[in-house]
């Protein structure tokens, strides 16, 4: 059977951020990238 | 131990749907994210900010909640979460997937989290990208026999909020035009594909003599190596703002040309119109946008939404291809 989902656009973090002033303080922060890779390690926290 | 996973940045997650989990069902908007393949929401006992502004899931109210003790650690361009991983009784229109593996926050990543309108994400990329020992939902999907197509389609709406939607277990033919093209997956990890060449007026712009692209609805833009969409921004006239992005006159969305994303010998142009975006006060900014470090190493692109709400595209788990054809 084909099972549809409807999605909702929404708001993108971009757009809501830059709305608050908040982009350029993200952007220098956080700059875009995707990169998978499994570390193992401990967090301390966990 | 505990294993990081390094996911993108959540800046340009655009498109939500609703699933339930446990038992009675709690409810949560999440991303369908082709470009990861873990299912996490915030959990009851997520100490961040962000998680004050989104749904949070109390397993202490679900009779089919299962905890694995597993302790888990996403670590995101956007910040880290902390969480552990859990089993319980996932469902969507209909579909009822039971004793599925998920993440529960217990530490949402970074402050800017506040500002996303998504409770969670539910990936939907290859099994080899998921917790190690998890099962992703679509692999439950098909191994428990609820869905008779193994794969699943997206079609997202060119104006409207409403109108996207994500099929499972079959195409509903009424959302493209013309036949599927169907190009094989070049590495079952992302939904990634061997791509051509990018073009403009005939001449090559960017991935000359082919590249990689990951077919991505997690992302919104398309996202090139630096040096490239660099490039790419000079040709189309496009100057970074003091915000980093970069910014364009509205005017020229008339008469810029098709950038042609060349695929298995077939052409996808991508509009003026589609590459540059029209913000708030008749500002326009440009939809390339630079990846920076891991996968931007070599030549890679993303095709993010620009892309996807341009052309239907169909993602085969059984034959390891994904389908193209011009969304209606």
């Amino acid at each position: 059977c084909l099972v549809t989902i409807p999605l909702t656009r929404i708001k993108s973090m971009r757009e809501n951020l830059r709305e608050k002033d908040k982009l350029k303080d993200y952007l220098e922060k956080h700059p875009y990238n995707l990169a998978y890779k499994f570390v193992e390690s401990v967090d301390p926290d966990t | 131990g505990v294993y990081y996973e390094s996911m993108r940045n959540y800046l340009d997650l655009a498109y939500v749907g609703t699933i339930r989990i446990g038992t009675p069902p709690q409810e949560f908007k999440v991303i369908f994210d082709t470009g990861s393949s873990d299912l996490w929401v915030p959990s009851i006992y997520c100490s961040s900010p962000a998680c004050a502004n989104h749904n949070v899931f109390n397993p202490l109210l679900s009779t089919t909640f299962r905890v694995s003790g597993r302790p888990i650690h996403l670590q995101y361009g956007s910040g880290t979460m902390s969480g552990f991983l859990a089993y319980d009784t996932v469902q969507f229109e209909g579909l009822v997937d039971e004793s599925q593996a998920f993440g529960l926050s217990l530490r949402e990543p970074g402050k800017f989290m506040e500002y996303a309108v998504f409770d969670g994400i539910l990936g939907l990329a290859y099994p080899s990208l998921s917790l190690q020992g998890t099962i992703p939902i679509f692999d439950n999907l098909w191994k428990k026999g609820l869905i008779s197509q193994e794969l699943f389609a997206f079609y997202l709406s060119k104006k409207e909020e409403e109108g996207s939607v994500v099929m499972f277990g079959g195409v509903d033919h009424s959302y493209y035009r013309g036949d599927l093209n169907w190009v094989p997956v070049s590495k079952p990890f992302y939904w990634q594909l061997s791509m051509d060449s990018i073009s403009m007026n005939g001449a090559v712009i960017a991935c000359s003599g082919g590249c990689e692209a990951i077919i991505d609805t997690g992302t919104s833009l398309l996202i090139g190596p630096s040096s490239v969409v660099l490039n790419i921004q000079k040709i189309i006239n496009a100057k970074q703002s003091y915000s980093g992005e970069y910014m364009i006159d509205c005017n020229t969305i008339n008469t810029l040309p098709d950038i042609v994303f060349t695929i298995n010998g077939i052409n996808y142009p991508v509009p003026a119109s589609a590459y540059i975006r029209e913000g708030q006060e008749g500002t326009c900014y440009s939809n390339f946008d630079e990846g920076r470090g891991g996968l931007f190493v070599s030549d890679s692109w993303i095709l993010g939404d620009v892309f996807l709400r341009l052309y239907f595209t169909v993602f085969d788990r059984g034959n390891d291809t994904i389908g193209l054809a011009p969304a209606v």
